[in-house]
């Protein structure tokens, strides 16, 4: 399973939060304007926040954030 | 599995519930307007707990949390 | 497998029963209107019930409880 | 699998007869009028009977009990 | 996999056959009008008999017994 | 997988045959008209024989028997 | 997976092939017209033969032997 | 995994080609007119060759040999 | 998952290349006018070649080679 | 699962980021104009970065990446 | 899986990476105008990069390469 994440603006970042007892951050990246990013859930990752405007093609449609 | 939470106004929160025999709170999540959660069901967490004006993205469709 | 309920008003109850021989209550889960819960059959959940007023999202459709 | 009964009215019944070479009734609960109950088919649960005015939510449909 | 019967009258009774070299009926239960009964394949059940008037809700779509 | 058969008349059997090197009857179900049989593939049972008027409903669709 | 085979005169016969390098018949089974058969592919069985006027129903769709 | 192959003309051959490091003709099993024919692929058989006049059933759709 | 060759004219070859480290052609079959092919990928084979005038049907759909 | 990028100028670069606690680049693929890329995520992938005009077809649609 | 490419132009590349850590071109396979070549992902490829004008068929549909 992945998910596909397109930038609208500069600055948008994906963030990957730990899996397991603790949740935090474990990774930031950061995405131009019109960069994608496709990511998947690892052993390391089972839950993501994305912050900025973006679009987010999902197995349940598409979904804006930023907005 | 995973859902999407997105939220429509600032203090949304994802409570994730622990797995077993002993059902209490793990991890709260807090989201800005705008923001977007993507999570998944883990070895820790079997239920979650969404408070605030959000839309859910599940696998039975669209659901407005907070009205 | 995991199915969705949105409180439609205050004091919704979702209730976990016991997996196994013996069949009883092992949570139950205050709602305020509103709020929603995602919640996963699990190791030690085989069944739940839900009283007051909400609706529940399956893979067998929508479900309106307590009318 | 899971399955979804809500009651239409007060005192239906859900009984679980038990799995293995001896079929008799381990556990009965009762539902009052809009109660839902979401059970599983489990290692201890292998068929279910349901008594009084319901609706059955099944992978083969709905189904009404009690007329 | 199971299928969900319904008792159009009283007396309807969903027999089990044994699994394995020999073929007997190991549990025959009977409903009265309303009743539902929903039944697994398992390891003591590969076959099941329906008599009387009934609905079967099965994956290959409904079929009325007793008639 | 299980397939049903619905008996249109009296004296409808259904027949196993013997999973195997060897191919022979191992048993024989009679049913009475309005007679519902819902019957699973099995560790002794690889095919099976319909005679009489009956109607099939397997997966590839309904069949009728004895015309 | 199992196929469906009515036979539409009598006389008709599956036949069923060895699995292995070697192919030959190992069963023959005769069906009179109106007589239904349902066969697995099997551990001894990788390919079947049949001859006379009669339709299968399989995966692909229904297919009529004989003309 | 079966197809089914059906013969418009005396004379069709289904031809079986090894599994392995080597490619050969392991069997050719001759149809005569309306004979038809349902193999899978096994152990031994990674490859078919089907000569003469014959409609193939296939889960890529019907198609049509010696033409 | 296999896929289906059928030659439009004569002297169609489907070549099967080598899995492994190293690829290379380690068998062509000919094809006349109108002969079917039925190939699975395997062990061996994990790349396919097809050259002259031929219909591919393929899990992707038709494809037309050799034009 | 894999996704397919095309790329609309030169210049596209594909990035594979590591799989496991530490995230960071570990290859990255340059594409020419209409060049097309298909990959996979691996035990070595488990996130990529698209950069420059480029189309994605994923299994959540296709989407324009530069843009 | 597997994906089909036809070369509409002499000298279209099909080029296999390697999985794993490193990322290099390990095959090259030319393809004349008209030749269909079918490839799938294994052990040792983990991307493909195709050069020149063609017509892929992948589980994302078709996508013209070399334009
Ligand atoms: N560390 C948590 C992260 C998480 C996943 N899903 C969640 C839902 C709610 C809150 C936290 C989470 C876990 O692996 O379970
Ligand atoms: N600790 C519980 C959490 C839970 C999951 N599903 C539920 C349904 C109702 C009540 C509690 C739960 C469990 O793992 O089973
Ligand atoms: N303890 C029971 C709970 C249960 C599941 N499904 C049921 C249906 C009917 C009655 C009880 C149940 C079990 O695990 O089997
Ligand atoms: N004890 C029986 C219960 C049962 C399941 N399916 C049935 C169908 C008919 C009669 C009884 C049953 C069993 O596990 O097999
Ligand atoms: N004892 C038999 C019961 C059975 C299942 N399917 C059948 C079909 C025909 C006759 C008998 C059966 C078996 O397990 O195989
Ligand atoms: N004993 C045979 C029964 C059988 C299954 N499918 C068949 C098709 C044709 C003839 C016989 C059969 C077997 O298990 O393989
Ligand atoms: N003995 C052969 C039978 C067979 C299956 N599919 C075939 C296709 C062609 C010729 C023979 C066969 C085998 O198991 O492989
Ligand atoms: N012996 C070959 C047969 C084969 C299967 N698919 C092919 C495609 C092309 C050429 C040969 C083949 C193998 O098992 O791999
Ligand atoms: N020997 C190669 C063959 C191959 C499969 N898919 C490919 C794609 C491109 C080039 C070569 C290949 C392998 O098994 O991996
Ligand atoms: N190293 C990370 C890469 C990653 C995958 N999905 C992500 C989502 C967000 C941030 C990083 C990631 C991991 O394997 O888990
Ligand atoms: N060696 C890399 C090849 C690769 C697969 N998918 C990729 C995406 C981007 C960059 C490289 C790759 C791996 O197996 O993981």
């Amino acid at each position: 399973d992945y998910l596909v994440v397109k930038a609208l603006e500069n600055g948008v970042t994906i963030i990957g939060l730990t899996r397991g007892k603790d949740t935090r951050f474990h990774h930031s990246e950061k995405l131009d304007k019109g960069e994608v990013m496709v990511v998947q859930f690892t052993e390391h990752t089972s839950a993501m926040k994305i912050r900025g405007k973006a679009i987010l093609y999902t197995k349940h449609g598409q979904v804006e954030a930023g907005s």
